[in-house]
């Protein structure tokens, strides 16, 4: 197990007071394994290790901690300050609040806003959800039956309205004053459906979201980075949901995509169900992602 | 001059790299750099040649070779010869890989060719899944077979067999709910449907943007349930091929298809090209 080999690694060098050049590369190189395992983007993965190198070969070590201690330091400062160093928790700074989700098709966005619905009408917030999917086949269908579970949660049925400037007009139209929190779905793209890309400007510009969530799935590979930047380059990017975090994958897309973004992880989706949405933790994601 | 062992490991980063950087799992990427070491080693090649190029051709090869066997099948011929109308076509896989809106395609696909296709809707659990088949099938113009939510899965597929030899349709094709590999009483609920209906083929649909994971999605799946052949969607996204490569290590499968778009037309039969223009080109 790759966790097992960095553990070694790691072992080798905690009793000494120096560091040779060839057991730190060791090291090194199981974290280049481990994170390449966890489908990080290579050329993310070198530029980490190096910064990690440097900083190891230049910074004075608090004397507090061993030499083991201290690398184990670095590997995790220099991941969490990608991926947020603390639980990153959203403000609602005003009401209505605004969130849209967004992300490649089959990404869990539909699933995520139901989550995000729940989770927040547990918080005691007041609800408000609709779609601007007018691709999908029963994408309404879909998220309408997802969000009939939930109380306090008022869902804008807009399965005949096949333009998407009335569709928000008519649905920030239709909910009330009373509504603190509004979550709105998109349909899913790709960085070559230029067209599609065009459509979610146009979102943004006629919705004006206060916050936009771009949802990674745990599964994608190596051009993570290059589709988070597309999104990034085409509207703004508050925050990062990594969804179906409860099979085998790493979530490595995951450090790609803030890396290419700037934005934090904000929530983890453990599943197909509303209550399968976690608060992201950065020592358990940070466990999860070396294996 | 010829390859040592000390050349090789020296090089053979490059090329694991270069296999990793185009979504080839890791595991695979090694096991290929592996295999292409003990064909190499200690093999005399021309002075003037650099062995970093021995290696690469070596490694281009081998890719090729993998790629023209996942290619030499075709969907079509391979229904006809395992069994007789109505053909039953059952597809499986991972969530929101695309099954659903493949389904579709191939349908599309099957009913150009004049054939006479039956839908049938085994994912009776995801919300809005019956909703999405049924408007494929209206857009299509073709029949879907369908219970309610929380139907047994199994009992779909088979009553909509039965339902497809009475009425003489060609062929069947059936959706199940996206899974997890992992999860135990999913694999289990997915080799009950196989065992009742006894599908003519299975398709398992992956991702062609996920990395590692296709790995474990269709090692996991083949030992569970087991497919014939595969299908790629999503290669229109700006895709390396990788994952194709992975898959076809593992196991010696046809890639049937490849989707490359959301539209019915988007549905192209796997061609070596497409493979080596991309990612070794
Ligand atoms: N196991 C698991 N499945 C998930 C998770 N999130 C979503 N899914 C499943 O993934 C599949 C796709 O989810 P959707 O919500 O339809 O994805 P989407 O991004 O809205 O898809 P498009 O709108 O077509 O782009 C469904 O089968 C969901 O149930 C998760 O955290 N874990
Ligand atoms: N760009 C592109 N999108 C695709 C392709 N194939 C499927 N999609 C999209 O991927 C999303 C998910 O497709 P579905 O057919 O619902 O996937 P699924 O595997 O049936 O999902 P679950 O049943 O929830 O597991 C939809 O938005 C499709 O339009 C493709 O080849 N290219
Ligand atoms: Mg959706
Ligand atoms: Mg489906």
């Amino acid at each position: 197990e790759i966790s097992e080999r960095l553990k070694k690694a790691i072992e080798r060098i905690k009793n000494r007071v120096y560091i040779d050049e060839k057991s730190l590369n060791e090291v090194l190189r199981e974290i280049q394994k481990a994170l390449i395992l966890a489908d990080v983007n290579v050329k993310i993965v070198f530029e980490l290790t190096n910064r990690i190198k440097e900083r190891f070969e230049t910074e004075k070590p608090p004397h507090e901690l061993t030499i083991k201690e201290y690398i184990i330091k670095i590997i995790f400062d220099e991941l969490v300050k990608i991926l947020g160093e603390e639980k990153n928790e959203l403000i609602i700074t005003k009401k209505p609040f605004k969130i849209m989700l967004i992300g490649l098709e089959g990404s869990g966005k539909t699933t995520t806003v139901a989550k995000l619905a729940y989770y927040y009408s547990q918080k005691g917030y007041k609800v408000g959800v609709f779609s601007t999917d007018i691709h999908r086949p029963a994408a309404i269908d879909q998220l309408e039956q997802l969000t009939s579970q939930i109380k306090n949660v008022l869902f804008i049925d807009t399965k005949n309205e096949k333009n998407v400037n009335k569709i928000i007009i008519n649905s920030l139209n239709k909910l009330n004053k009373k509504i603190d929190i509004i979550l709105v779905d998109t349909a899913g793209r790709h960085k070559e459906e230029k067209s599609l890309l065009n459509e979610m400007k146009l979102i943004e510009k006629i919705l004006k979201p206060d916050f936009t969530f771009l949802v990674i799935d745990a599964t994608i590979g190596q051009k993570a980075y290059d589709q988070a930047k597309a999104f990034h380059d085409t509207v703004k990017i508050g925050g990062i949901i990594i969804s179906k975090m409860d099979g085998t994958a790493r979530g490595g897309g995951a450090l790609s995509a803030a890396t290419a973004t700037g934005a934090k992880i904000y929530f983890i989706g453990t599943g197909e169900k509303i209550r399968d949405l976690e608060e992201y933790d950065p020592y358990s994601f940070v466990g999860r992602l070396l294996g | 001059k010829e390859i040592d062992l000390k050349t090789f490991e020296e090089l053979k980063d490059e090329l694991l790299l270069f296999l990793v950087e185009n979504d080839v799992s890791y595991e695979v990427a090694e096991d290929i750099i592996s295999r292409i070491r003990s064909k190499l080693l200690h093999v005399k090649y021309d002075r003037s040649l650099e062995a970093i190029d021995i290696l690469k051709d070596s490694l281009k090869e081998y890719i090729i070779d993998l790629m023209s066997i996942s290619a030499q099948r075709d969907y079509f011929a391979d229904l006809s010869s395992r069994g007789s109308p109505p053909y039953s076509v059952l597809f499986i896989g991972f969530n929101g890989v695309g099954k659903t809106t493949t389904i579709a395609k191939l349908a599309y696909l099957h009913k150009n060719r004049g054939d006479r296709v039956l839908l049938a809707c085994s994912d009776t659990y995801r919300a809005g899944a019956i909703e999405q088949l049924i408007e494929h099938g209206e857009r299509l113009g073709i029949p879907v077979f369908k219970y309610e939510y929380g139907a047994d899965p199994a009992a779909v597929g088979y009553d909509a067999l039965k339902y497809a030899e009475t009425k003489k349709y060609d062929v069947v094709l059936i959706d199940t709910a996206g899974r997890m590999h992992v999860d135990v009483n999913l694999m289990e609920e997915l080799r009950k449907i196989n065992r009742v209906i006894n599908p003519t083929i299975k398709i398992l649909v992956l991702d062609a943007l996920a990395g590692n994971d296709v790995y474990y999605q269709s090692k996991m799946f083949m030992e569970k349930v087991g497919f014939d052949g595969v299908i790629f969607t999503k290669i229109d996204a700006d895709v390396k091929g990788g994952a194709l490569i992975t898959v076809s290590h593992l196991y010696r499968k046809p890639i049937y298809f490849l989707g490359v778009g959301q539209r019915y037309e988007d549905l192209v039969k796997f061609d070596i090209n497409y493979l080596v223009n991309t990612l070794i080109g």
